[in-house]
């Protein structure tokens, strides 16, 4: 898993 | 954004409409679980909590204040409006042993110990067992109505339409989400017993889908 700041999917 | 996810996302939001139109043009929510439809007004809530803190796009922002709304409407239309219409005596899953574990586990499996990531796994996980009370309802009473089945039909394709997106986006971008897989899978895995039924029965003009 990339870390995101966010998630980007509903 | 690819073409996988937003067939999804389409997918999801006719499944809601179609249940809500279903509920609010036959003033009756006979046969629907209000259980399955208040746990996902709480999916969608503990997901979407950074929706006035992270903006991502238009679209995102948008489909996260619809889809919110939407699911509101329909559990106030049973619970409230058309409440001498809700079938409680059929509506007897006990989702206390859907959230002990999906609470646990978000917990034990998440991307942070923060409270907004810890609710965001929440919400995962409890999608993925979200439907229960509703196919529990339906092979208690053994039957449901045709527009239920298209209801489900559609939800279960939205979580297979994202896992199509999953892998897209894994050779697109190399990014993938475990716990969004995973948990997808187990949702998707759970609609193919409804699946077989939907085009074995439903689909060959029975109206009705009545249970073996």
């Amino acid at each position: 898993y990339q870390r995101r700041a966010h998630h980007d999917e509903l | 954004m690819n073409v996988f996810r937003l067939a999804g996302d389409v997918s999801h939001l006719v499944a809601i409409i179609i249940l809500l139109l279903k509920i609010w043009r036959s003033k009756s929510c006979a046969g629907i679980s209000g259980k399955s439809q208040v746990l996902f007004a709480l999916v969608f809530t503990t997901r979407y909590l950074d929706l006035f803190t992270v903006f991502i796009s238009v679209y995102n922002t948008v489909m996260k204040v619809v889809f919110l709304a939407l699911s509101y409407a329909t559990v106030y239309l049973i619970y409230m409006r058309f409440r001498n219409s809700y079938n409680s005596e059929n509506d007897t899953f006990r989702v206390e042993f859907l959230l002990v574990p999906v609470i646990g586990l978000s917990f034990l499996e998440n991307y942070a110990f923060t409270p907004l990531e810890i609710l965001w796994t929440f919400s995962i996980f409890l999608e993925a067992v979200a439907i229960m009370p509703q196919l529990f309802m339906i092979t208690k009473t053994g039957e449901a109505e045709s527009i239920t089945t298209h209801y489900l039909f559609f939800l279960g394709l939205y979580r297979a339409l994202y896992i199509a997106n999953w892998v897209w986006r894994y050779h697109t971008e190399s990014f993938y989400d475990l716990i969004a897989i995973v948990s997808g899978v187990v949702q998707t895995i759970f609609f193919c017993d409804f699946f077989y039924l939907y085009f074995t029965r439903v689909l060959r003009g029975r109206g009705k889908m009545t249970l073996p």
